[in-house]
């Protein structure tokens, strides 16, 4: 299985729509401080489940919609979608905020739980704690954390 | 499952070792379970020893050399237990050139087998990017801009 | 007391939205006591709103904007009450070439009226030193070594 | 008051001797990942009386000697000081620790309390804890510091 799009709307501070083709090998996103290069990061992991505020840099749940500028009014919803590719299939993972409170999770189109996602998802190495995810300040994390958090990771790679 | 635990450690204790003295040239490496536990219960004990250094207490160890065993762990895990796509937000904040080539080697050699998303403000790994994007917030909203790498020799990532 | 801390915190609020301004280059900040409370036991809100952004919760902040708050901070504290030396240890990590170059300048501007010791490994702000001390690790041990500036353009600090 | 010179010996990886004349303006100290940069800073809190363990990197109070390497044996005692001028006067300020546990102040050159140390350099901006010492990866903790804790860093400068 391959990633290969991640598409962005209403999330933070992605107010229009954006895409990123994502080809093998090394993908680089650049930019000055602040124009929204750790949102992308938030939004992956908040696809996947992601509940804790403290992860995703935020208070409330409501701190996910674009909150507006000078030229822009606030989302009314906020949208991350995902395509992976596995032999020559396309499979799509979606979830939408609307800002009544409602979340909807979508696998390739069709409304799904949190649970499906997560179960397809299962043993493929993708999902919001995987070790593959590394946000920013979190690289020397290993180093300090206990002997029993480093056993539960090797667990999840058994 | 004991003898899966006990066959997935020895590998990655084997890719451990391996990467640390890649990263560390010369240092070595090495991940077990704890002594007198059984081994479904045993946590997980990382040692390193730095070239020119005694063994040394994990807590008393710089930045720098935190990032680098923090990468050594992830790409011992990708041998292991791939993932569908990497994503690493500046975990090349506290390296210096020296380390940082290290890793730039270690993402080349491993971006034939998997997908990494790095996001950095170091032009020496913007420079080996297979596709690069470049972020910028224009009016409060992040937009996506073409960026063409002879910008970043005289650094000004706009 | 009351009158000391009050034309502390004017002078304080005064000097931070100036740093904010010359390090976010159009930003604006404001500290100021907590409303309803008495001064002295009145906790202090620190309100910063980013070029082209709302007024922003500061736990939304990316990275190097926070890095740019905290040393807007110091050197708003610099003006009102000069320490006998300043230690920096990479404080510039997070930041990109733009937000560096700031710090940079502000560093010069008060580097006629402060001692400022800059643990760092970004090649600009060796060049801006007035005393330069190379470190290294000889054999398990630290020594200081002469560094010649021109060795930075080849980025070999050894 | 101006910091003039600061002497390191034993402690931490600063196993021989070291001197660092201070010059006003901006000292840069440069050098690989590990190779001691950081234990200058703890060796500078640690002399203005830092007693957490865990502000030095350290489990024990012990680990302050320098705990040799393959051409050299463990310290007997860490020692640092530091040397300042005020209207033509020095004044130094020493700390030293043996391995039998025993800590000793001196001011010029006398034994002294912690607490001499103290006094001597209250209000002059300089201590364990004051703003002007920011450690590595400190920088963004103002930002994510409570309104309280900031009031007590602006009372420190009233
Ligand atoms: N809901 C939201 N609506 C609009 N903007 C938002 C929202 N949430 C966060 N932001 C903005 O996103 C910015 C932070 O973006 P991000 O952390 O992705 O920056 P970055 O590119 O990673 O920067 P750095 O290089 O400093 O790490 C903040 O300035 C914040 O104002
Ligand atoms: N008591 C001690 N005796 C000898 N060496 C020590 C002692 N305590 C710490 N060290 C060594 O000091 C090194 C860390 O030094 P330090 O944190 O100052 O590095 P640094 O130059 O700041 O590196 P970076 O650029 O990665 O931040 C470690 O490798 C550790 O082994
Ligand atoms: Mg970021
Ligand atoms: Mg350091």
């Amino acid at each position: 299985m391959r990633l290969v799009r991640l598409e962005i709307e209403g999330f933070k501070s992605f107010g229009t729509h954006v895409s990123f083709e994502i080809k093998n090998g090394i993908v680089s996103i650049v930019g000055p401080n602040g124009s929204g290069k750790s949102n992308i990061v938030d939004a992956i992991r908040w696809l996947f489940g992601e509940r804790a505020n403290s992860k995703l840099r935020m208070s409330e749940t409501a701190d996910v919609l674009y909150f507006g500028s000078n030229s822009m009014k606030r989302a009314e919803r906020a949208w991350v979608k995902a395509v992976f590719e596995e032999d020559g299939k396309e499979i799509s993972v979606e979830r939408i905020y609307q800002s009544d409170g409602k979340n909807t999770y979508l696998l390739n189109g069709a409304v799904a739980r949190l649970k499906d996602v997560e179960e397809l998802f299962f043993g493929t190495g993708t999902g919001k704690d995987f070790y593959s995810i590394v946000g920013q300040g979190e690289i020397s994390n290993l180093v300090n954390s206990s002997p029993i958090q480093i056993k539960s990771l090797v667990e999840e790679a058994a | 499952a004991r003898k899966r635990l006990i066959s997935t450690m020895e590998l990655l204790n084997e890719n451990f070792s391996r990467m640390i003295s890649v990263l560390f040239s010369e240092g070595t490496g090495m991940m077990s379970f704890t002594e007198g536990f059984d081994i479904l219960d045993a946590p997980v004990e990382i040692n390193v020893k730095l070239p020119g250094k005694k063994i040394q207490k994990l807590y008393t160890m710089s930045g720098g050399e935190k990032s680098l065993v923090g990468i050594a762990f992830i790409f011992s895990l990708l041998m292991i237990n791939p993932s569908s796509f990497y994503v690493l937000d500046e975990v090349d904040a506290a390296l210096d050139d020296f380390s940082t080539q290290r890793f730039i080697n270690l993402l080349e050699e491993y971006s034939k087998v998997a997908t990494f998303i790095v996001i950095t403000h170091n032009k020496f790994i913007m420079e080996r990017a297979d596709t690069l994007y470049g972020i910028t917030m224009m009016d409060g909203v992040s937009t996506i801009i073409p960026v063409e790498l002879s910008e970043f020799s005289d650094s000004k990532v706009e």
